[in-house]
């Protein structure tokens, strides 16, 4: 049949490999061969033989002695598809319409393998390939593609580049924890892979961010889904831990990542996800020196870097939508009727079901909540560089009021989704930071709540303390509001009625 | 709540997990830089 | 949405409300041990961790995983030293007899190197005799080489089946030389 045809030209090649060494010229006589003499003339050939190839290549593995050489088809595969795609003509059809090829027939088999009822899925040998193929783009790369001798060729493959990790990250996706539980596992390491993320995270203009988030978000969305209070899964825990581990490597390495895009971050992280939001909202910039928060002499204002606004990759002004002109108009000039279509806005029609700490549905939308509030902020620190500070840190300035009304007039539910996403915004020393620590400063002691002022610090104190319990980091400007909080004269936090009526805040407030 | 048929092949993911081996670069041929040559028991006999 | 919420994650060994929420999740971990095996920091100080990443799990990540590396062509032909005939052949290094001069121009470390890498072969052996001119012994026990320390003169035994004094230790695990007193006997090195 065309099938053990096709076998048996694999075969070929995967013995060859294992007598040459891979930049032999017989390797390219071979590949000149396959294709002249029409195995891959076709593109329907073509996908016909990638097919055969890997199937026949996952059969091996599942077939092979466990404690030998398990990868050995898989490996000349990976060989074998980077070779066709550095040596090829790309008369027919482009490099991205191979890549394309390539990864859809992976997926077909993939698929089938997955879905067969009878539970031989194993996720290595794929989990191998993909690894493969990112280590061979990797080689292939290097210092711009230097190894590759014709000067064509060589600047084809550069300008391909970051639509080669988009196109994976692309398929990556389709390959997520929801489609393909029993590939979970090697997914998040193909997420992680050294050759993916490092130099996804540093593709030219961030060329690999919007990817990137897309498949943090899944992973986040699949965690959300099965942290479910009272029973989460071994599994579940285990999948936790690697996006710890995953997300503290990047903090390391290229925290700007976190920092542009720790508002998409927020609204698809797990709500009771306490320690991660932590560690997501603590990322300084490389190479900034931050100085301690809990400094007596420390004077927020007097601090350069908190003249600095911190960069947004996604402006969350394309999520606020119908929003937009009520919330604009408003900060031009407050009015009422302006914050109630605002505020009608805010609900949602149907309950969103969210396991948060102390909660389980929300009636108003928390995504909307946080895009306002972080326009108003981002705003606000435009403002303070195009005219002056105090134009901006000023109860009266139109900034400050459409965060105090929204909390003034709104539900306990608003109240608690405005404060939640304010307190998100104390980060590392900038102006949004700083701004943030005016703003909650004023709100806590202001006397304009009327009879709810009570309710108001008590909902800006859980925020901040259910943020400082946790195990570290503490992001900077958390522990700067904090610590003002506890040392301030004015604000005497152990005669509040709500203290005092929580004996296990109480002592923590007294200890600290 | 996670399905029946999900559960065990998520379970069956967790065991299967690829570790640093898998994820090492491929073992492919290399002209070997010397040939094989008996050398002293005491030797270490493995790279 | 007040403090009383906040109750279960303060009294994390009452079992009524320990059950709510996980832990692990919610309070989190003391980091330092994850960041620790993540190498972070590494010597005191901060390096990349994501482009030596072996695997998201501390369990998974028992070997080190090859980076992306580059050799220039420069340093794969160098002529006269490590070819034997052509420039497209790589270096091998396959008679005990015909090869001994060309190892002789390697530093130690790349000794040790070949030394350790290539076990059951000939450059095994060139090395060894190479280190042994050198006057490092190989250790038969610890599979390790060591040399004397010039500053010291050992004190040999009564029975002068061996010496104590400071020699100096290749350790191939943390790759670098180091002072060590020691008890030799004789009859353990080679």
């Amino acid at each position: 049949t065309k099938t053990e045809k096709y076998h048996l030209v694999f075969t070929e090649w995967v013995k060859l490999l294992q007598r040459v060494d891979s930049d032999d010229k017989i390797i390219f006589v071979f590949i000149r061969q396959l294709i002249e003499k029409g195995v891959l003339a076709q593109s329907d050939s073509f996908v016909e033989f990638i097919k055969a190839s890997l199937e026949l290549s996952v059969l091996t593995f599942k077939e092979s002695d466990p404690t030998g050489e398990v990868f050995t088809a898989i490996d000349a595969l990976g060989k074998l598809l980077m070779k066709l795609f550095v040596y090829q003509d790309f008369n027919k059809y482009s490099r991205s319409e191979y890549m394309n090829i390539i990864f859809s027939v992976f997926l077909l088999v993939f698929a089938k393998d997955h879905e067969n009822g009878e539970g031989s899925f194993n996720e290595r040998p794929y989990f191998k390939l993909l690894s493969n193929i990112l280590y061979e783009w990797s080689i292939l790369r290097n210092h711009n593609f230097i190894k590759v001798s014709d000067s064509q060729t060589r600047k084809e493959l550069a300008n391909y580049d970051v639509d080669f990790y988009n196109t994976f990250a692309s398929y990556l996706h389709s390959l997520q924890p929801f489609a393909f539980p029993g590939f979970s596992f090697a997914w998040i390491s193909l997420i992680s892979h050294r050759m993916f993320l490092p130099i996804v995270l540093r593709l030219p203009q961030h060329g690999g961010w919007e990817k990137l988030m897309l498949l943090i978000i899944d992973l986040f969305k699949f965690l959300d889904q099965y942290t479910i209070k009272g029973n989460i899964s071994d599994a579940i825990s285990v999948v936790y831990k690697g996006t710890i581990r995953i997300i503290l490597g990047i903090s390391n390495d290229v925290p700007d990542f976190l920092i542009e895009n720790h508002y998409e971050l927020m609204n698809n992280l797990p709500a009771t996800y306490i320690q991660l939001k932590n560690v997501i909202l603590s990322a300084i910039p490389l190479k900034m020196l931050v100085p301690s928060p809990y400094g007596v002499e420390l004077d927020v204002d007097a601090l350069e870097s908190c003249e600095e606004p911190p960069m947004v990759f996604y402006d969350p002004v394309a999520d606020i939508a119908s929003l937009k002109k009520p919330v604009d108009n408003y900060l031009r000039i407050p009015s009422n009727s302006l914050l109630k279509t605002i505020m009608n806005g805010l609900l949602r029609e149907d309950y969103e079901l969210k396991s948060g700490i102390g909660y389980d549905t929300l009636t108003v939308n928390s995504k909307l909540v946080r895009a306002i509030v972080l326009h108003v902020v981002i705003e606000a620190g435009l403002e303070n560089g195009r005219t002056s500070s105090n134009a901006v840190f000023n109860t009266k300035s139109s900034y400050y009021q459409l965060l105090f009304d929204l909390v003034h007039e709104g539900s306990i539910e608003l109240k608690f989704q405005v404060i939640q996403v304010m307190i998100e915004q104390l980060r590392y020393p900038n102006i949004h930071t700083r701004w943030m620590i005016f703003v909650l400063k004023n709100m806590f002691t202001s006397e304009g709540w009327s009879d709810e002022k009570s309710t108001v610090q008590e909902i800006i104190l859980r925020s901040i303390i259910e943020r400082i319990l946790v195990n570290k980091p503490h992001p900077w400007g958390l522990s700067v509001i904090f610590t003002q909080l506890l040392r301030s004269d004015k604000v005497k936090l152990l005669e509040l009625d709500f203290i005092k009526r929580v004996p296990e805040i109480e002592n923590i407030i007294k200890q600290l | 709540e996670m399905p029946n048929k999900m559960v065990s092949q998520l379970e069956s993911s967790l065991l299967n997990c690829p570790d640093s081996l898998d994820a090492d670069s491929p073992y492919l041929y290399q002209i070997p830089l010397s040939l094989p040559h008996p050398t002293s028991i005491f030797f270490p006999n493995e790279p | 949405f007040g403090l009383e919420a906040l109750v279960p994650l303060i009294k994390p060994d009452d079992k009524e409300l320990s059950k709510i929420y996980d832990h692990s999740m919610t309070l989190g971990a003391d980091l330092t041990s994850m960041l620790h095996s993540l190498g972070i920091p590494r010597d005191s100080k901060r390096h990349r961790v994501l482009d030596t990443f072996q695997s998201p799990w501390a369990e998974t990540s028992r070997s080190e995983v090859e980076p992306t590396f580059f050799i220039p062509d420069s340093f794969t032909h160098i002529p006269d030293v490590l070819q034997s005939n052509t420039k497209d052949t790589p270096p091998s290094f396959d008679s005990v007899q015909k090869d001994q001069q060309r190892v002789a121009l390697f530093q130690d470390e790349t000794l040790f190197y070949l030394f350790y890498k290539h076990p059951g072969t000939v450059i095994q052996e060139l090395t060894y005799l190479e280190l042994r001119k050198r006057n490092w012994r190989y250790h038969k026990t610890l599979k390790a080489w060591l040399t004397k320390d010039p500053m010291m003169e050992p004190v040999v035994s009564n029975d002068g089946l061996s010496e104590r004094g400071s020699y100096v230790f290749f350790d191939p695990q943390r790759w670098e030389k180091c002072q060590r007193e020691f008890l030799l006997f004789y009859n353990a090195i080679m």
